[in-house]
């Protein structure tokens, strides 16, 4: 059975996507067979892997609306091990439609259990929000991923998230796990990069990853290419800590 | 009568609080009273201009839901023509429980309509996503600044957002125009930074800002201290690029 993991942070910009897509492609090069599931109307994750958004049909929206079976939804990418059900902005008016819908919480949850015997790891990529899309992730997950930037506003949010995962966990899904918090655009020569991530340490205590993503330019020239970074630049640090960070998941 | 600008851009993390905060702060240093209105639930503008967010009773949460005036809500901050309404994670709720109720894209406009005049500037800080919140502030806008990170992502946002704009133009409000867009977190050594900052001037031609927001590290490490950068550290390329990018909104 798939361990699903939820990649999660309602403050923007904190390095989710390159994070899931980076997580993802090191996993399937690693021979793990792995979903990546676009759960952000932004799509980001979607071309992250090379994908064109507006080729998608059917995509995640229609599996979340019930129009279409997930298995139709899944597509190939460059990584023979690694496959992606896609997003683009249709999701956007999901929010609101789920929310006269019955069973609007457990929608992924459903989908995704059709194909969990299939594949090693599944990795939700979630958009900048505590709204229902991210909640149909955490129902439909194991463990959750916490991506902080080495940033202050990045430390405000840390709370109600994890507010907003006690609450899943009391109520629609027990088993919910904190899989992780990784430090992310780690630029160690700031005094502000090593005061945060001391406060995130003592925030999330051993559950903090010994693997930190540095600040890495080739890490944000790769969705240029719909490439992630280990097919654009294998050499990278940020190639590297993500090979790295793989180990650490894989092996736990 | 004041002009009212929106700071949005669905994409996260691309600099919406730091230019609402800066920009905000730098019109009340040039003597323009200015309120700066935090739409995001995560409070990040409040906890800028040095608010304490669990302290905040009533806050935009209360105005919008109609509990309480807007008036009532205006608090003032460390300089003297700046002030602010606060927000903080109870306006999490506020997306669901606008759905069902009348009215639910206009109740900030209604709100701010009773200050309008008592101020020459209101800025409106928005969420990373196109749900109600923001909605709310496209309909109770004169015009749009969108910040764009310079990085790849970024770039792919903006057809939907400007589908949205001209959305809200053709409904709710005819008068919104685009007031301009910023390139944030510019590090001119990149290739990348110069190939984004390219589309987004084919994107928008002369729309495009002649300021440049530097990536600067204080820019960063002002919100920890809960001051604007000009409070900060002024002599910063940051400071000088946000007092330069008030002098281009304020004589426009
Ligand atoms: N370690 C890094 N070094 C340099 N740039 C990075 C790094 N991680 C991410 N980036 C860049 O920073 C920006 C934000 O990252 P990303 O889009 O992955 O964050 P996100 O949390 O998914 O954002 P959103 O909240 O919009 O979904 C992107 O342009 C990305 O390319
Ligand atoms: N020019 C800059 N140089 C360096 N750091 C910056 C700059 N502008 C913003 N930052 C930092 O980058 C991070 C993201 O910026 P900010 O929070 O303002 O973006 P946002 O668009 O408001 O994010 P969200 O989508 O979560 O609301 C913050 O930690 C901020 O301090
Ligand atoms: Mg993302
Ligand atoms: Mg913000």
């Amino acid at each position: 059975m798939a361990r699903i993991i939820c990649i999660t942070n309602q403050k923007g910009g904190v390095g989710k996507t390159t994070t899931a897509v980076n997580l993802a492609s090191c996993m399937a090069a690693i021979e793990k067979k792995t979903l990546l599931v676009d759960m952000d109307p932004q799509g980001n994750s979607t071309s992250g892997v090379g994908l064109d958004k507006n080729e998608c049909d059917p995509n995640i929206y229609n599996v979340i609306m019930g129009d279409a079976d997930v298995l139709g939804a899944i597509r190939p990418t460059e990584l023979k091990k690694l496959f992606c059900v896609p997003s683009n902005g249709q999701l956007t008016g999901a929010e609101v439609e789920l929310v006269g819908l019955e069973e609007r919480e457990t929608r992924l949850k459903k989908a995704l259990s059709a194909v969990e015997k299939d594949f090693d790891f599944i990795l939700i990529d979630c958009p900048p929000s505590l709204g229902f899309l991210t909640l149909n992730a955490l129902v439909a997950a194991d463990s959750v991923l916490i991506p902080v930037q080495s940033e202050y506003y990045a430390l405000e949010g840390l709370s109600s998230l994890m507010e907003t995962v006690e609450r899943v966990r009391e109520s629609l899904n027990p088993r919910l796990e904190i899989e992780g918090a990784l430090l992310t655009m780690h630029d160690s020569r700031t005094r502000l990069a090593s005061q945060v991530s001391e406060e995130v340490r003592k925030f999330f205590g051993e559950k903090v990853y010994n693997t930190v993503i540095p600040r890495n330019v080739q890490l944000s020239e790769s969705p240029s290419f719909g490439k992630p970074i280990i097919l654009y630049d294998i050499r990278s640090s940020g190639a590297q800590a993500y090979l790295n960070l793989t180990k650490e998941i894989v092996r736990h």
